[in-house]
């Protein structure tokens, strides 16, 4: 469903040339559940943001259900909401609304009744084990409990394409893997293609496949 | 050189009650390298955050070298800027200052000289592997490469006390591993107590001692 065809974005930092990605290309199947893995700064955020279009790369394209996206600062908000789901690597939680709150926001986009979006709130929540945590603020949660009211957002939007930066950074080893398997079987119910990005090996075994990175490119096998 | 005595601190939140510590005792020698685990939620970032000056308790007393801590404002921010460092969770590098000059500002408390602030703050982007990116602000950095300008930060105070909480959730295993040998190495070199809240238990060979908890206690053993 989603395809990256040489795909370059390079910073220049003083006199140094920074290649975030190198002539990156690859294919993406419906409904497939991927993991992009590689040591820190090898370009897996800035691939992911690409494919979802927070940014467009200096060169090469990215093509969605056949076709290119556009460049433009508004083409690109279209195609993220109305297809995409993020949960960034800093997960950007809006401080003043609650946990719940945050979730019927992006609920929003997709579902009109008042009635279905505080459901579906409230549901998600307690999917991520934090059902008894609907009015609080994220000052009042933990760091792990803000990862999961992210990925509880990201989920309750019903995305065709999910990307996760890093979903389990903040959680020990049984909340991540029980998250994970969460996302795994929603976005299976849903058809939804799912980018995952981690450091976190032991979360092979809930993908498809496997891309693995290293100085802004993708290794072959 | 550091002593929990009974902590407690409990949120109250709707109507249930939160308790984040619930009657903590502990001791940790001058120089040891400590390391405090648990699912998300225990009240890791709590405990760390009380013994470092960061907050009050309800009940209980943290102990500093025989005295116990001040509870104003004040008595605080003294304590913490003579003695502590901090990598906190979210790890607040200042977004208008390059990761020289975040370095340099946490070095200043310590050191006069321009020339030796420099000189500190350099090798110590050298050490964690981003001596090349001194000019880079926070924007311009992987996930990965801001944790660890953090760590370098922090260790350039030359702290009595060094308190990081989750230090590798966004690095690969390798930088990781690397990034906690280093700071055990400097520990231990100069004299720091370090407090570490991690989900990685592969770093459990970096410490003296685990300390577990578990729903605000410490767990014996
Ligand atoms: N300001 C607050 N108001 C209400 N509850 C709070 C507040 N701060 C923390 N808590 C709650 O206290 C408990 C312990 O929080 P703490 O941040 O210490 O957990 P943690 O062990 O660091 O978790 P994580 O591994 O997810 O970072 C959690 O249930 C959290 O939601
Ligand atoms: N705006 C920018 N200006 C300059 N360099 C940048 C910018 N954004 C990213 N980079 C650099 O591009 C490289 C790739 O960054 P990216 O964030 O994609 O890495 P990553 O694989 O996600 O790393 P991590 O695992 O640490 O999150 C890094 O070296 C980073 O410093
Ligand atoms: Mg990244
Ligand atoms: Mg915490």
């Amino acid at each position: 469903i989603i395809e990256a065809r040489h795909l370059k974005k390079h910073y220049k930092t003083g006199e140094k040339i920074i290649k975030a990605l190198d002539d990156v290309t690859l294919s993406i199947e419906k409904g497939e559940f991927v993991m992009v893995i590689g040591p820190s700064g090898s370009g897996k955020s800035t691939l992911v943001n690409m494919l979802g279009g927070v940014d467009v790369p200096d060169d090469g394209e990215v093509i969605f259900r056949g076709e290119p996206l556009g460049k433009t600062s508004r083409e690109l908000t279209q195609f993220r909401r109305r297809y995409v789901s993020f949960v960034f690597q800093f997960y950007s939680l809006i401080p003043t609304l609650t946990a719940k709150e945050n979730i019927e926001l992006a609920a929003e986009l997709v579902i009109k009744s008042r009635k279905e979006l505080t459901k579906i709130a409230e549901e998600a929540l307690e999917a991520v084990g934090l059902g008894d945590r609907k009015n609080s603020y994220p000052s009042q949660l933990s760091g792990g409990e803000r990862q999961r009211v992210a990925l509880a957002r990201a989920l309750s939007k019903k995305p065709e394409l999910l990307i996760i930066d890093e979903p389990t950074g903040q959680l020990d080893e049984e909340t991540g893997q029980r998250i994970v398997e969460l996302i795994r079987d929603t976005s299976k119910a849903q058809g939804t293609t799912v980018l995952m990005v981690t450091h976190d090996l032991e979360l092979e075994k809930f993908s498809d496949r496997v891309l693995k990175m290293r100085s802004g490119k993708i290794l072959e096998g």
